[in-house]
């Protein structure tokens, strides 16, 4: 089962 | 501000690249250039287009300014522009609209377009410089027809490098498809080479969807770039000589 990760869980929010 | 293109073909089609995939969006604009950096609705893409103020045939910009604007609305604007005219961006201080001028080369028709500025809370993300494991650079069109042919059996694509080829893997109710491209040299032609620079091997999946949205930006540059690192986003950059670039992120899909 693959699941979509979100971007902020690798860049951080400015 | 005042920025002006002598034609308007770039812009165009850079707008036509990211329309589909972010909507509304932010430009910024200061003495070095245009540039907006907005991700997808489902924050799972990202999209950062930078056009350098050499790029432009004129560019003035006073005071930094970031304007709001629809690409959908930009995309209708631009339609009223001829791919030779030449394209006349210009926005004041305090103002709510941008104006677009579009004047043909032998200047007989000149046509001009308001459009409103919005108000857009854009959420930027740090992007730092990372050392990737693998980048592969490869003509575009190679990568629009693999992501176009393997999206026809499946909806997610392993991409996966090794020293000497690139191998994508897709797999879906109808069957399976893989294709594999082998780094080739052409110093004749270098649009046409295939180039891998692996570090260490690299095997990342990525929803389909988004690489077909990415590769709209085709058009724009003979060459693409896919830096990758494991358990990494994805990045996609076309590169715009003189002009500037469109990267684009992607999030991979994790095994649970």
């Amino acid at each position: 089962q693959e699941t979509q990760t979100r971007l902020e869980s690798y860049f951080t929010v400015q | 501000f005042e920025a002006k293109w002598d034609h308007a073909s770039t812009l165009k089609k850079v707008i036509d690249a990211v329309k589909d995939l972010i909507g509304d969006t932010s430009w910024d604009c200061t003495n070095t250039g245009m540039s907006l950096q907005s991700m997808d609705s489902s924050h799972v893409a990202l999209v950062h287009v930078l056009l350098k103020s050499e790029g432009f045939e004129s560019y003035r910009c006073d005071r930094n300014v970031s304007m709001g604007i629809s690409l959908n609305s930009m995309a209708k604007v631009l339609k009223c522009a001829g791919n030779d005219d030449s394209v006349t961006l210009r926005h004041e201080s305090e103002s709510s609209v941008v104006n677009f001028a579009f004047e043909s080369h032998k200047e007989e028709r000149v046509s001009e377009f308001e459009l409103k500025l919005m108000n857009i809370d854009t959420e930027h993300l740090g992007i730092p410089e990372t050392e990737y494991d693998s980048i592969i650079k490869m003509p575009s069109a190679d990568l629009r027809r693999t992501c176009a042919d393997l999206s026809q059996f499946g909806d997610s694509v392993t991409i996966s490098c090794a020293k000497s080829d690139v191998r994508f893997e897709t797999s879906g109710d109808i069957g399976t498809g893989n294709v594999r491209l082998s780094a080739r040299g052409s110093s004749d032609k270098p649009e046409t080479e295939i180039a891998i620079e692996m570090i260490n091997p690299v095997s990342l999946t990525f929803a389909l969807k988004y690489l077909n949205f990415f590769t709209k930006a085709a058009p724009l540059s003979d060459t693409v770039k896919l830096c990758m690192s494991n358990n990494h986003p994805l990045c996609v950059e076309f590169p715009m000589p003189e002009v500037g670039y469109i990267r684009y992120y992607l999030a991979p899909k994790i095994d649970e």
